[in-house]
This record gives structure tokens, C-alpha cells and sequence, in this order.
């Protein structure tokens, strides 16, 4: 289990540093083993340095930029170990414009592996979506669907 | 293809009958505040064998089961069912299509099903956990917890590795 | 104290109630004493129905429906107690474009009472404000004030 | 007019002096995600006598002042004022203008300044307290906040009520 831990940790600290540089356009990130000597007993530490700045701890970093940090940890997990769906429920609430493109980007890079459902109610990012799903809340109270929109 | 159907019926503000039926690709849930869209991604973790109600805004089975609402009688029972097409046998079983079902009574008890049949919390845990899903972080990314990651201690951030493991 | 703290309480509730109504197009809301015999020691409990539902504890609000609970609470405060400037940072990001505008017509209700310097990335909340400061990191990852529009 | 003018230098991302006039009615602040909008608002906390670091995302004196980034040196020194319009004598104060600052330096040492003099930080509380801006929770809403009072246990919403009064 060690030798597979480990390994893992490797692939997704390659990939969290290559989708960090692509998301912030440059910059970097890191993924540290606080006692690299003992992998499976280990905890993870994590670096990020948006580009232009020194090297903050995570917790001066923005609210967009938290966001996006995250997101590139989240995408790198997937991509290590690819699971069959992923739901995402408005992780891009705090995204200014820009960077919502390039959180599509990265969504759209995954999609063909990764089934997605994604709550949101950012315009741009549900023009990517193939299927649209409308809820509304009904007069009795009740959830139900009130729209689909699907593509092609 | 992988998961095709999401059924819910009397769980939290979905006391009708509702199926979502997913392509590949991308799908986009939206609406207005209050819908139930939040409701849908709790549904997912709940049926995948969530233990935690803290993790799904509830405090007891109870708050998963339609309460009733100034117009509707409140509900004895949610349930919810996951579909998903197993062509490829991606999950360690016979069947080409697969579904997974977790239905809760008022008395607080909860029953997990596997194609129809009754089967064991271990049983399902174990068909996830065989597949590679065992109550992933990242299968279901709640509302605010897109950061979460960031704000646990080191250690508690191993965890995540070993399910990717 | 303990006298005006019941005033204040009761004015703030008034006030809660009627904003509450007014963002939600329905529906009740009210604050209550813990501990009515001894105003000045006692907590202050919530309660919020959205219209259509039952009285639902805080915690199975929705992310939109606490932000806007939030709005009404903050609203009652500044009506019955109001304060010369205040500053708002991206509290609309989990509403939805129908919350918004109702959000906008509070805000500017209350803005000939108090100045209201709000942060936001939304276009609806941008478009009601008389000066727009744009901020940005320059090369030098140091932020500077890059443009500004100032109505009339 | 209450508030006319918010000045920064050497305090967290804003290196160089920079200034905000305010007008009546409402303001807006833009910007891309991590250009510097919410140090802003913790800038107006801090000047305000603001003692809880967390509630500024920092932990000491020292992560106030602009730290230095990888073209421009670190500083020594965080200032921000506030210039009040004071003609309707809503401070208790003779000035028609009324200016309250606040300097850091990374020694750890905090000054408070009242149109421009030094003074103690008691007497800035006091000048707010008797305004009835006391370190009022609802003159600074921070980021993510917004719903925070719903998230206090009742008796800690008290304060609120109190500052209010
Ligand atoms: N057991 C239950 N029975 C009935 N209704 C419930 C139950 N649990 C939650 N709800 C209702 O569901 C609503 C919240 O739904 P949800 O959080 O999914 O909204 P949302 O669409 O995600 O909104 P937002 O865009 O604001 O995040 C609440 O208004 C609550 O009343
Ligand atoms: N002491 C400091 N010295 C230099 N830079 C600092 C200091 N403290 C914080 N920063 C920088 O300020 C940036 C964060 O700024 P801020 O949180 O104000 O962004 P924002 O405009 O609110 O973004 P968002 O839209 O994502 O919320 C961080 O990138 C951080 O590097
Ligand atoms: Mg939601
Ligand atoms: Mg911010």
C-alpha cells in the first residue's frame, strides 16, 4: 500500500503543478510530504504561488484565488485515479470571468473520461454543458423539472 | 458510458417522483435559490452510503424524507436510486446494468439495495470500494466546500491521496 | 442598557420581518429572545420560512436562501441603527439574477442613509453604483487602481 | 457625507500610496480574482482599531505590510487612513474634517493617529464608541461572511443587538 500511496502522491503532485501553471496562466504549486520517510503516515502540505507574488501561505491568498487552487488539486485527483462521474455544486461561485474560461477549459479537457453534473449559475459555464437541467421550486413547495435542454 | 439515471422520490424537497437521465459529457443543473439543485448533489452522496448528515446540511434520517410542506403531507419514505450502465464491467459484477438504492423510514432505519434486492451497508460500501469509489472527496463536491481541501491539516489530507491510490 | 437593548430588539425585528418579506416576495421571518425575562443576557434566535415551505431550521436553508436571510438581518440592523458607511464584500455571490435585483432595490433604498462601498464581480449589482473603481495586480504583483468611472 | 476618503500605503498587496474618494449613494470595487479588492475591506477593519487578526486573514502585524514580491522590495511600514467629513459634527469633535489612521511596522509596534497626532488606542475606541460605530459588525462585511450571524449560537448574537443600541 505504501509503494501505491506514494506513487499516487507523485502522479498528482505532477499534475496539480502543470493544471495550477495552466489556470493561473504561470505561477506554481507544490504538494510536500510533511515526513516524506513514512509515506503512508504522512500528511500533505500544500504551496501556491500565483504568479508575480512570493510564495503565500493559503491563507492570504483571495477567495478566487483559493477557488482555483482548489480546483487544480480537485482535476489532478481526477486525472491520477479517474472516477466515472464527478459532481461539482457551484465551485465556481467566487471565479471572476477570465477564470471561469479556464476552469471550462479544464472541464472540458476531462469530460471525455469523466461523466460531469455541474450546479451553477454562471452563464458561461452552462453554455458548455451538452444537457441542461431547469429545477424549480413548485407551489406546493415540491422540487421538480421545469426544463432539459439537450444538444445535437 | 457509466452512470445513466439518478432517481429521487420523497427525499428532502423532491416528493415526487423525479428522474435526471445523464449523457456523457457535461450537464448543467440550474435554477433559482431554494430549488432543491443542493438537494440533488446530497441525494448522490446519501445513495454512495454517506454516514455523515453534517455532510448533507441534516442532523437525522429524518431531515432526508420529505417534511411536508403548507400544501403537501410530509412523507414516510425516501428513496433514491443510482443507474449506471456497466457494459465495460466496470463495477465487479455480472450484470450490464447496475443499480444502487438507499431508502430511509421515519423510524430512523435505513435500507440498502443493490438491483431491486436488500443487501447489507458492508455489501455496498464493498461494490464502491471495489470499483475504486469508496466514498470518494471528490466524486461529490458540496456548496462553500470547493476549498475544503485547502483548509484541513496536513494529515487530514492523506486521506484523499489513499482513495486516489 | 437593558431598556434600550429591548427597544433596539424589537425594532430590529420589526424591521427583519418586513425586509425579509419583501426579499423573498413572501414568506416570514422573526428573531426571538432566549431569555425574554432578562433582555440584556439573553441570545437572539432566527427564524426564517421561505414562501411555500414549512419553518425550516437555519441549516436546511439553501446557499441563496441564507445570503438573502443574512441581507435582511443586516438591513434591520442598519435601519434601526444607522451607521455613516458600509462596506459590503461580494455578499451576492450565491444569489441568483431574481435575488440580485431584489438585493439592488434594498441597497439603494438605503442608500441615501448610509454610503455603501460594495465588492462584487456581478454585472447587475455594478451597474447601480454611481463610481466604479477597477483594481488590478500590476507586473509587480502590487495592486493599483486602474480606472474609474464616476456618474454625472 | 460621512466618508470622504480611504488612503493605503505599505499595506498588504498595496504597495504604493494609493487613494479612494468617496461620494454619496454607492460605490463599486472591481477587479480580477486576487488583484487586491478585499484587502480593501481589510483595510477599513484595521483603521477601525480591528485587534482580531483571523478576521483580516492574517495572523500578525507583520502579514499587514506589504511583503515584497518578486520585482519590488518588502516595506517596513502599513499605513491607512480614513478622512471623515465631520461639518454635521457627527464625531465628537470640533474639526469639520477628521482623519483617523493607523501605521504598523515589523517590529510589531501598532500607532493610532487622530488628525495626524498620536493617540492612544482606547481614545480611538472611544471616538468610534461614542459615534456609535464601535467596532460594529455590520459596518465591514468580509468575504464569505455575509451569513455569519446565522451561524452563531444565539447568545453570541447578542453583540449585535448591543452595538445597535
Ligand atoms: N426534508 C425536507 N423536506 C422538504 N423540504 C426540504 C427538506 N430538506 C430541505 N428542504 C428544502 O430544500 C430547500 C433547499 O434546497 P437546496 O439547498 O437544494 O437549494 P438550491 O437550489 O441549491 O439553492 P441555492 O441556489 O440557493 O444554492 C430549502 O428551502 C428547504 O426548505
Ligand atoms: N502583506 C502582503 N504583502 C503583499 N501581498 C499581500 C499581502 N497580503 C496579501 N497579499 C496578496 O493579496 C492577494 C489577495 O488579495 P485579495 O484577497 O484582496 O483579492 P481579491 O481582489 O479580493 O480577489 P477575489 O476576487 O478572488 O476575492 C493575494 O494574492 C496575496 O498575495
Ligand atoms: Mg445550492
Ligand atoms: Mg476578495
Amino acid at each position: 500500500v505504501e509503494h501505491e500511496m506514494l506513487a499516487t502522491f507523485k502522479q498528482v503532485r505532477q499534475w496539480f503543478s502543470t493544471y495550477f501553471n495552466m489556470l493561473f496562466s504561470g505561477g506554481s504549486a507544490s504538494l510536500y510530504l510533511t515526513d516524506p520517510e513514512h509515506p503512508s503516515d504522512s500528511g500533505v502540505d500544500i504551496s501556491a504561488r500565483p504568479p508575480g507574488k512570493r510564495t503565500t501561505s493559503l491563507s492570504m491568498l483571495s477567495g478566487g484565488e483559493r477557488s482555483l487552487t482548489a480546483v487544480a488539486l480537485i482535476f489532478s485527483l481526477l486525472q491520477a485515479h479517474p472516477v466515472p462521474f464527478c459532481f461539482l455544486d457551484e465551485v465556481d461561485a467566487a471565479l471572476d470571468e477570465a477564470n471561469i474560461f479556464r476552469f471550462r477549459d479544464l472541464l472540458r479537457s476531462h469530460a471525455s473520461d469523466t461523466q460531469f453534473i455541474i450546479i451553477t449559475h454562471n452563464r458561461r459555464t452552462i453554455e458548455i454543458a451538452q444537457t441542461i437541467y431547469g429545477i424549480a421550486m413548485g407551489e406546493q413547495g415540491i422540487s421538480q423539472v421545469v426544463s432539459l435542454k439537450v444538444d445535437g | 458510458m457509466r452512470l445513466k439515471r439518478l432517481e429521487l422520490q420523497g427525499f428532502k424537497s423532491f416528493a415526487s417522483r423525479t428522474i435526471f437521465s445523464f449523457e456523457d459529457g457535461i450537464t448543467a443543473i440550474v435554477g433559482p435559490n431554494g430549488s432543491g439543485k443542493s438537494n440533488i448533489a446530497d441525494a448522490v452522496r446519501w445513495v454512495m452510503g454517506e454516514q455523515s448528515y453534517s455532510s448533507m446540511r441534516a442532523k437525522t434520517t429524518e431531515d432526508m424524507i420529505f417534511a411536508g410542506t403548507r400544501t403537501r403531507a410530509k412523507l414516510g419514505m425516501a428513496e433514491v436510486i443510482l443507474v449506471f450502465d456497466n457494459t465495460t464491467g466496470w463495477l465487479p459484477l455480472e450484470y450490464s446494468e447496475v443499480s444502487v438504492g438507499r431508502r430511509a423510514y421515519r423510524s430512523g432505519e435505513n435500507e440498502y439495495l443493490l438491483n431491486g434486492a436488500r443487501v447489507r451497508y458492508r455489501d455496498l460500501l464493498d461494490l464502491f470500494g471495489g470499483a475504486g469509489l469508496a466514498r470518494s472527496n471528490y466524486t461529490v463536491i458540496s456548496q462553500g466546500m470547493v476549498d475544503a481541501a485547502l483548509s484541513l491539516r496536513p494529515e487530514a489530507r492523506r486521506a484523499l491521496f489513499e482513495e486516489a491510490a
